[in-house]
């Protein structure tokens, strides 16, 4: 599976249409302080099934819809969409090994993933990413800050390390 | 399960000894499995011990070398079952510059043999300097959000004028 | 008793929030006495809103921002009742260059007008510049602290070759 | 009243009797990661009274003496001495306005304080510096981590800030 594309819209501070296009290799994301870094890897984290508010640094889930700046009025909805190339053939509503997974999130109202423009539910996502050792809370996706809480951890609350490689 | 989960275990700490010697360049490191005696049940508890320094307790190493031992882990974890993708946010703020180049070397490595992809985000210009590319996110506008590739030398006035 | 409390709120909330928009170079702070009306049961609120940007929860805020508005806070309590030292370790680890400029800006006015001592621990080049004097520790002898003082050129190297 | 001198000896890594002047204004501390830093900053809080062997990073307080090396057998004592200059008249054992205060430890034997050579409790340090607002829990002590400490506590726990600076 090869992660792509990933398209934000009235997510956090990228109220505006934003594409980040996904090549092998090393890519850098730079840029002063609160301009929008960490947000845009919420957005990765949030599209693959993130079900805390708090692992998006908000005390609830709207909080991810853009909630307006000095000049803009806020938004009711936001949404994501995360291109995936080479899925497996058994992978939910996968057409030629491509799949387009969306979440879409309105305020007061929840939010709803499709895979391909068809709805499916948060366990077809989950196990969509389940089998290819990553997801929403995967070792190898590390927050700003976290590098270090696996050794705070106490001995217990690291086996998730063993589950995901096995 | 248990044997897999065994098994797995085995090819973590192999590779987590090996890239903690690596970016210590000396050293040694090693996972056990505590608390009981069924892989299901048991933690996995942390030794670590940089060159020239006694093995003791995680938490009297320093900000760096923490820092240090968690990417190990994290990357040893990568090398045992690789994932599609890998996000690194911030990891060399705490690091000194002779360890962000070795973290650098590391993920150069990786990726050469892989089709891995690797999100790095960073304000360390030599970190900025190994990128195969990069992306900015601005804020021209107050309080939004706007993407744009750039080259290197534009990167380092991204990062200047703020 | 609760006067002292009260009118200590209030010259640290003053100070914070003048530091708070000479950091952000604008925006807004101030602190709230929540959960109690006696503020000797009262906890301590922060409501921030960096320039352009709606008031909103401060976990919210980036890495670089909370670092920020942290330092605002700690140098307000320390204006509103001056400690004779004050040690910072490594707070400019998640800041951008613009705000560790910024930063080095404020420790230097505040110096500038007291006796009070600053240790300040840093890997930025641009940090250690702004030092009135500088020491190295290393560890020539693996495992063992050595102090030396340095001038600035050999500080460069330190860092350089670990 | 003025911090002028630190001293160590046996503490942490600084094995070495080692000692840092400390002048008024800016003092840059540098150096590779690991190579003690930060065991320096450690050593200040500990002398001004710290009780906790968390604080210093440790399982238990005697974490603070000099573990061994590669080259070198652990040690058995620590000793850390912080000279003072212009204290108030009235603090305890103050000679001329100068005091140097010790703390020493000895392995399996707990910790004991002197001030210019006598003995003293801890209690006699604690208020020492309570009247200078500071102290090893200071908030201008702000150690590796720690700053954004104040900003993901809850109200009640910032109280102290406000105690202190009162
Ligand atoms: N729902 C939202 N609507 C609008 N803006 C938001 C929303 N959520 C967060 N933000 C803004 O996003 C900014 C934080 O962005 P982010 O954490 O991505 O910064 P960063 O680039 O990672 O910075 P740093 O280098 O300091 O870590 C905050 O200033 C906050 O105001
Ligand atoms: N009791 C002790 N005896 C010997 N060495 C010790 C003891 N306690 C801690 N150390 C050593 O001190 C080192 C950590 O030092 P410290 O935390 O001061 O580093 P630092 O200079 O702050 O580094 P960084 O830049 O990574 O924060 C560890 O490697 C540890 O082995
Ligand atoms: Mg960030
Ligand atoms: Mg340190």
């Amino acid at each position: 599976m090869d992660f792509v594309r990933l398209r934000l819209y009235g997510f956090k501070s990228f109220v505006e249409p934003t594409e980040l296009v996904i090549e092998p290799g090393l890519t850098g994301i730079v840029g002063p302080n609160g301009c929008g870094k960490s947000n845009l890897i919420d957005g990765l984290r949030w599209v693959m099934g993130e079900t805390s508010a708090r692992q998006m640094r908000g005390r609830e889930m709207d909080d991810v819809i853009f909630g307006g700046s000095a000049g803009r009025p806020l938004r009711n909805v936001a949404e994501i969409s995360l291109s995936l190339e080479n899925v497996p053939r058994d992978a939910v509503h996968s057409e030629g090994g491509e799949i387009t997974l969306s979440r879409r999130i309105e305020r007061n109202q929840g939010s709803t993933y499709s895979i391909n423009g068809r709805d499916v539910r948060a366990r077809d996502v989950h196990l969509l990413f389940a089998d290819q050792a990553t997801g929403a809370r995967g070792t190898t996706l590390v927050s700003q800050g976290g590098i270090g809480e696996v050794i705070g951890a106490k001995p217990a609350q690291r086996r998730a390390l063993l589950e995901e490689a096995a | 399960g248990r044997e897999r989960l065994l098994a797995a275990f085995d090819v973590i700490n192999k590779h987590f000894g090996t890239l903690f010697t690596r970016l210590f360049r000396g050293g040694h490191a090693h996972l056990t499995l505590v608390d009981s005696d069924d892989p299901f049940e048991a933690g996995l508890e942390i030794m670590a011990s940089p060159p020239g320094k006694r093995l003791q307790v995680l938490s009297l190493l320093s900000g760096g070398e923490q820092a240090l031992t968690a990417i190990a882990l994290t990357m040893a974890v990568f090398l045992t079952n690789p994932a599609p993708i890998c996000v690194l946010d911030e990891v060399d703020a705490p690091l000194d510059d002779q360890n962000v180049a070795r973290v650098c070397d590391l993920l150069e490595e990786i990726t050469r043999g892989s089709a891995t992809r690797f999100l790095v985000v960073t304000h360390h210009p030599m970190t900025m300097a190994r990128m195969q590319r990069l992306f900015g996110v601005t804020m021209v506008e107050r309080g939004i959000s706007q993407l744009v590739s750039v080259d290197f030398k534009v990167a380092e006035n991204l990062r200047a004028v703020g």
